[in-house]
C-alpha cells in the first residue's frame, strides 16, 4: 500500500528551555498533536493532502499560541498583516495571500484564491474584500488581541525593534 | 508562523504555510510565507515544503524550490537536500530557521538551525512524533 502522512511546525526560533515551562510545552504540545492527528485522519480516510494541509493549518491558526491567525504578532501600526499559501503537488497549483487583516484564516483565502480565481498572489485591502466577496469568516480587533503579543509589540516599539515573534524574550517562534 | 505538507494515498503532494509576519512590522514588509516557491512550494515529481524563521534570508536562497530543485535535478534525497541548504546555504547567508517537507516516498524532514522549531509528524509508517527543542 502506498505510504501516507502529515508533518506541521508552529515556527522556529530561540526560545531558551529555561523559559520554556512544562505547562506551556504541554500546551504547544497537545495543540500540534491534535493538528496533525485531525489531518491525519483525514488522510487515514482517503481525504487529499490539501485538504488534511488545510485542517492543519486552521487548527493552528485559531489557536493563540502561534504567530497565525488568531495568534498573529502586531505590526508597527498596531494591526495585524497575515500572510497564507498553498500550492499542490499534481498540477502545481496554488494560492497565496499578502498583508490581509480581520480574516480568521488567511489559509482559507489562500486556497480561495488557488481554486476560484486564475491568480496566485493577492494581497492588502482588496484580498480582505475577496475573503468577504467569497464569505470567509471576518473577525473583530478584540478577537485578535492577545495580551502578550501587545506586550511584545509594545516592548518592541520602545526599542523599535522588528524581531522574529520568537525570539528569547519572546518565548515564541517564528 | 506555522505550515503543513501532506502525502495521500493517491500520491499527491500538497503544502501550506500561514503565518502573522514580525512583530513591530513596517513598510508592508512580506516574508517567504506567500511566496510560492521560497516559504511555500509541491511538487508531486519532488516534495512538499513550508519554511519558518527569518523570511528575508529564505527569499534571497530560494529555499523551496531549491530543494525540490536538487531532488530532481542533482538527485539528492529530501533529506540531503533539506539538511544541505538548512545547516550550510542558509547560515552562510545568517539565516535562521527551519523547514518541514515530505517526498512522494512519505518520508519526512524536520530540519532546523535554531535552537527549537514547534514540530509534529504522523505517517502510514507508524511513526508520530511531536517536539519543540532538538
Amino acid at each position: 500500500m502506498k505510504a501516507y502522512g502529515i508533518a506541521i511546525h508552529g515556527g522556529a526560533g530561540t526560545v531558551s528551555r529555561a523559559k520554556m515551562t512544562k505547562w506551556k510545552a504541554e500546551a504547544y504540545k497537545e495543540t500540534l498533536k491534535r493538528a496533525y492527528s485531525m489531518a491525519y485522519q483525514t488522510l487515514h480516510k482517503g481525504g487529499s493532502s490539501i485538504d488534511a494541509v488545510i485542517e492543519a493549518i486552521v487548527i493552528l491558526e485559531d489557536s493563540y499560541l502561534f504567530n497565525a491567525g488568531k495568534g498573529s504578532v502586531y505590526t508597527h501600526l498596531g494591526t495585524h498583516e497575515m500572510d497564507a499559501a498553498v500550492m499542490e503537488g499534481k498540477k502545481l497549483k496554488a494560492g497565496a495571500v499578502a498583508s490581509v487583516g480581520y480574516v480568521k484564516n488567511p489559509i482559507k483565502l489562500a486556497h480561495t484564491v488557488m481554486t476560484k480565481t486564475k491568480h496566485v498572489l493577492i494581497s492588502g485591502e482588496q484580498a480582505t474584500e475577496f475573503a468577504k466577496d467569497h464569505n470567509l469568516e471576518i473577525e473583530s480587533k478584540e478577537y485578535f488581541y492577545d495580551e502578550f503579543r501587545y506586550k511584545q509589540w509594545q516592548k518592541a516599539l520602545m526599542n523599535d525593534k522588528v524581531q522574529l515573534d520568537h525570539d528569547e524574550d519572546g518565548q515564541k517562534f517564528g | 508562523t506555522v505550515g503543513a505538507v501532506a502525502l495521500d494515498k493517491k500520491g499527491n503532494l500538497a503544502s501550506g504555510t500561514s503565518t502573522g509576519g514580525m512583530v513591530n512590522k513596517k513598510y508592508g514588509r512580506i516574508g517567504d510565507t506567500p511566496l510560492i516557491g521560497i516559504g511555500t512550494y509541491a511538487n508531486n515529481d519532488s516534495c512538499a515544503i513550508s519554511c519558518t524563521g527569518h523570511g528575508e534570508f529564505f527569499i534571497r536562497a530560494a529555499v523551496a524550490y531549491d530543494i525540490s530543485a536538487r531532488m530532481m535535478y542533482n538527485k539528492q534525497s529530501l533529506q540531503e537536500a533539506s539538511n544541505e541548504v538548512i545547516h550550510k546555504e542558509l547560515p552562510a547567508l545568517g539565516g535562521r530557521g527551519g523547514l518541514i517537507g515530505i517526498d512522494k516516498h512519505g518520508h519526512i524532514v524536520m530540519p532546523f538551525n535554531t535552537k527549537g522549531m514547534y514540530r509534529g509528524l504522523k505517517s502510514s509508517k507508524n511513526e508520530e512524533f511531536v517536539g519543540i527543542f532538538e
